[in-house]
């Protein structure tokens, strides 16, 4: 069972990863706020989504629970090629997230405005893009010759970018990375997950007259 | 799509200023 | 190779996991701006530590460089375990380390000091600690019956923290996760590698005429 809010972005890569294993995931999505909740899964609703197996195991965190879900093709079969997936899916949390959080996420209405971070996440961004640019250029996938959790975790840490924000002209430079991002968004295991996902056309702005903060 | 859960994440708005003091701070630490 | 600013804590999982698994472990700390070192890691200085093995298999960011020169009983025996040691690690990759920094660095110097993201800052690890402290009530360490990259990673993301702001009164309260802290810095693989770890005695502040910036 994961407990998560619907269509929540964190997540898709554990049930990405379960399309691969067929491991059958059902999805509760209330109530994530009840004390019966609260008191069953000691890290709360701040560690949304929650796994618990039929064993009443019990795991946090998507990237984590992606993990578990997963053939050991995804994680990578050998050593190195389970290394690699780790560093990918640490840059897709630590390098990627926040600055698609910090861009988009006032596009949602979901924080407040403010240029400044604005703009440096949107710059980070391009850097981070830039990077996937280098490597996906001489690379199918990012390890080996097919879809890790590496994959899995990047797409997802860059759905909302793609969809949000990243219209033609933004994309603009990053050939590689949107080849495989589409190629990755249309296997049979992630559009059974996400749907069709559209790129976007033109970007979703915050509203400029909305309250600007300083972070 | 609902925002509302969104807007309760804990996002580190500010990491890319602590990750640029982080390494000014380790390279004057050590030359 | 390990490429790495010299007592830098991002670096000492891997260099404790190392311990455990006697892979020798070879510390360069310059020259990280030179044109041949950026080209050779496309992720640049900003993903330091990097590592190079003896086959020229790369690695970049701390917690994966781990994973590669641990054994296996560090990554979790079992796909559970290891589903587990992997949750523990993101959590402190993102529960700890941002709440970490934003205290501690402006008491080093590293940031400006700003009262309202300390005081957060205090109150979310705060959170964390009593997250940890359930846990470590009924376990001695995080995944199973030993050592794993979980405390390695949760250990060396609270170093700071337990060194430099965490004095006494501030541990009240959380006497398992010290007492677990404790264990974990005086096993002989970390303490080869962080030295003999003084728990803060008086907290260090940052200036409070230093200028104050709203983040």
């Amino acid at each position: 069972t994961l407990y998560t809010y619907p269509n929540y972005w964190r997540s898709y890569p554990a049930l990405i990863a379960a399309q691969y294993s067929g491991v059958q995931i059902n999805i509760v999505s209330e109530p994530l706020e009840s004390d019966a909740f609260l008191s069953r899964f000691p890290f709360g609703k701040t560690q949304v989504p929650v796994f618990e197996g039929e064993d009443g195991f019990q795991i946090n965190e998507g990237t984590a629970i992606a993990h578990y879900v997963s053939p050991e093709s995804l994680r990578g079969s050998c050593l190195q090629d389970s290394a690699l997936v780790q560093q990918w899916v640490n840059f897709a949390n630590s390098e990627i997230v926040p600055s698609v959080a910090t861009w988009v996420y006032p596009t949602l209405g979901a924080a407040d405005y403010n240029k400044q971070a604005t703009e440096r996440a949107r710059e980070h961004l391009q850097g981070v893009l830039s990077v996937l640019e280098e490597h996906l250029k001489t690379h199918t996938f990012l390890v080996g010759e097919r879809v890790t959790l590496a994959d899995i975790s990047v797409v997802c840490a860059l759905l909302l970018a793609y969809t949000q924000v990243l219209d033609p002209p933004q994309r603009e430079g990053y050939g590689s990375v949107t080849r495989w991002f589409c190629t990755c968004v249309q296997q049979p295991q992630f559009s059974q997950v996400l749907g069709e996902v559209q790129l976007c056309e033109k970007a979703e702005l915050a509203s400029a007259t909305a309250s600007e903060m300083d972070f | 799509m609902s925002a509302e859960y969104l807007a309760q994440e804990k996002i580190w708005f500010d990491k890319h200023r602590y990750d640029e003091a982080e390494r000014q701070y380790y390279e004057r630490m050590n030359g």
